[in-house]
């Protein structure tokens, strides 16, 4: 399947320190 | 023995890679020399790192474009994959830019990078916001105008996913219409 993510999932990740 | 969940360090993979743009209007150079891709991610969180990093549309010079494109799409009609397309157009009022311009272009983002249109996902090529000083444009491209289903269902979650009033429609013109129009607007060959 394709990988879908909604608004509220993706919203949750805006201010996440990103790994590297 | 410690148990990391992977969640804490993997970063979530996007469906595509992603290619933004940026278009500054510089009257001494060509339109393509003025396109500069700016960077590519394929996961949320590099998303976010790019997009925290630049300025808001609403911040931008009037005639400068942002475009985020699939990888290998070019941002222009002339493109292999946009040549047959068309665009759900979004034109906003002046006052606009400072009440819904944002938050349009990043709902806008967010379903493309998302994928948001189910298995229609795979006819958008990208998406584009147009800052001008008479009005500013948000549009999807899609890739074939007549995949009539595609384009529908497509202009029907986009229009919900932005919260747009039932009773605003916007409306599907094809590339061929608007680059060879005459007048200052493109007949809409679907409308939502």
């Amino acid at each position: 399947g394709k990988r879908q993510y909604d608004r509220g999932f993706l919203l949750a990740f805006q201010f996440m320190p990103a790994c590297i | 023995q410690e148990i990391v969940n992977p969640e804490a360090y993997i970063k979530h993979p996007l469906q595509n890679r992603w290619s933004l743009w940026f278009f500054k209007n510089d009257k001494s150079k060509t339109w393509q020399a003025n396109q500069r891709l700016i960077s590519k991610f394929d996961t949320v969180e590099d998303f976010w790192a790019l997009y925290n990093h630049i300025q808001l549309s609403s911040n931008l010079m009037s005639g400068c474009d942002y475009s985020l494109f699939k990888d290998g799409i070019e941002p222009m009609w002339e493109d292999e994959r946009n040549r047959r397309g068309g665009r759900w157009l979004i034109t906003l009022t002046k006052q606009q830019r400072r009440s819904d311009l944002d938050c349009y272009w990043l709902g806008t983002l967010l379903c493309l990078v998302g994928e948001a249109f189910d298995d229609y996902s795979d006819d958008v090529c990208g998406a584009v916001v147009n800052i001008r000083t008479k009005g500013d444009k948000i549009a999807i491209w899609t890739s074939d105008y007549e995949n009539r289903e595609a384009v529908t269902h497509i202009g029907r979650v986009y229009k919900e996913r932005l919260g747009l009033p039932m009773k605003m429609t916007i409306g599907y013109q094809s590339h061929a219409d608007t680059s060879t129009k005459s007048g200052s607007s493109t007949k809409n060959k679907f409308v939502v």
